[in-house]
C-alpha cells in the first residue's frame, strides 16, 4: 500500500490574461490548503475528514467560485452546489440551490451522514441545515465586488461567461480576458459558448 | 469550482467539490459538482474531483468514468485521468484532479490552466497553473 496523497484545485479555464499578481494569491491559497490537509493526514485524521476540511478553507476564500466569492446568478444572487464521497462504502452526500448556508460541503457531509438520502436541494436543503444548526449567513457575503462586475461584462455580452478570475484592472481590461468565446461549435445542439466552464 | 481528493494512510479515498456554478446562470441551474459520478466520485480504488464546462462533465459522467476505466481496462491512474479527459469530453473543456488508494495523484484538463496542487507522503509537492 503506498502512503498517503492529496490534490486540490481553484477551477479550470483560467484567463491567459490574469496578472501575475493574481497568479502567485491563487498559488498561495492552493499551498496553504495543501499544508492543511498534509497536517491532517499526519494527524491521522481519515480522507473524509481531509476533503471537507480543506474544501471548507477554499469556500471560506473568496478568491474561488465556491462559498463566499460564488459566481452570480442572472438575478445577482448567489446559488452554491457541494458533493462529498467516502470511498470505503461508496457513501454520498450532495446539496444545491443553497443561499444562506456559510459552508455548503458541511452540509452535504450532513446529508450524508446525518439524513436517510443522498441529495437534498434549495429550499429543503436550506430547512435541513436550520434543523442541523448549521452557520447561515446573509446571502450578501457570498458576493464580491469582483464578481459583481463579472456579471456586468457577461450581461453586456448577453453570455454565460468562463468563470476567469478577472484582472485586478479596471474592468474596461477585462472584457477581452473573459472569455466570450465566439465559436461554431454545437454542443447538444447549442452554441458550445454557453456551456462556458465553471 | 474548488474541490479536493485524499487518500489516508490507510488507503481509504475520498472527495469533495464545492461552486457557485456560472455566472449569468438561470436561477435553479444545477451543474456538475453536486451529481455523484459526474463532478464528485470515491470508491476504494480512486477519489476523483472535477471542474470546467457542467454540462459536459454530466454528459460524459467523467469522475465515475475514471474509475469505471482503472477497474474494467485496468489502467493506472494517470492513464484513466488522461483517456477519459481525450475521449468523454466531446468537444467539451473541463479539468480533474484524482488519487488512487495506492497513493498515486494524478490531474488532467484540457481547458486554458487549472488552478491545482498536489503532494505525497514521500515528499513530492507541486502548484500550477499552466500547463
Amino acid at each position: 500500500m503506498g502512503g498517503w496523497a492529496i490534490a486540490v484545485h481553484g477551477g479550470a479555464g483560467v484567463d491567459p490574461n490574469l496578472p501575475q499578481e493574481r497568479q502567485e494569491q491563487a498559488k498561495q491559497l492552493l499551498t496553504r490548503c495543501l499544508n492543511l490537509g498534509i497536517s491532517a493526514l499526519r494527524s491521522s485524521l481519515p480522507a473524509i475528514d481531509v476533503v471537507e476540511l480543506v474544501v471548507r478553507e477554499l469556500e471560506t476564500d473568496p478568491l474561488f467560485n465556491s462559498g463566499r466569492g460564488s459566481a452570480l446568478t442572472e438575478k445577482g444572487t448567489v446559488e452554491m452546489e457541494a458533493s462529498i464521497m467516502d470511498g470505503p462504502r461508496r457513501r454520498c452526500g450532495a446539496v444545491s440551490g443553497l443561499t444562506t448556508v456559510k459552508n455548503p460541503v458541511s452540509l452535504a457531509r450532513l446529508v450524508m451522514d446525518k439524513s436517510p438520502h443522498s441529495y437534498l436541494a434549495f429550499s429543503g436543503a436550506e430547512e435541513f441545515a436550520r434543523q442541523q444548526g448549521v452557520e447561515l449567513v446573509e446571502n450578501e457575503y457570498f458576493i464580491t465586488e469582483d464578481n459583481v462586475g463579472m456579471l456586468k461584462l457577461a450581461k453586456e455580452a448577453n453570455k454565460i461567461v468562463f468563470d476567469y478570475r478577472i484582472p485586478a484592472l479596471g474592468l474596461e481590461t477585462c472584457s477581452a480576458g473573459a472569455g466570450m468565446v465566439e465559436s461554431a461549435l454545437q454542443m447538444n445542439g447549442l452554441p458550445i459558448s454557453i456551456y462556458a466552464p465553471e | 469550482t474548488v474541490g479536493c481528493v485524499v487518500v489516508d494512510s490507510q488507503g481509504r479515498c475520498a472527495a469533495a467539490t464545492s461552486t457557485g456554478g456560472l455566472m449569468n446562470k438561470m436561477s435553479g441551474r444545477i451543474g456538475d459538482s453536486p451529481l455523484i459520478g459526474a463532478g464528485t466520485y470515491a470508491c476504494d480504488l480512486c477519489a476523483v474531483s472535477c471542474t470546467g464546462e457542467g454540462e459536459a462533465i454530466i454528459r460524459g459522467t467523467l469522475a465515475r468514468d475514471v474509475a469505471a476505466v482503472m477497474e474494467y481496462k485496468g489502467l493506472q491512474l494517470q492513464d484513466a485521468v488522461d483517456y477519459v479527459i481525450k475521449k468523454r469530453l466531446d468537444e467539451g473543456k473541463a479539468g480533474m484532479i484524482a488519487v488512487s488508494s495506492n497513493g498515486e495523484v494524478a490531474y488532467g484538463f484540457n481547458t486554458t490552466g487549472m488552478f491545482r496542487g498536489c503532494a505525497t507522503e514521500d515528499g513530492f509537492m507541486e502548484v500550477g497553473i499552466w500547463e
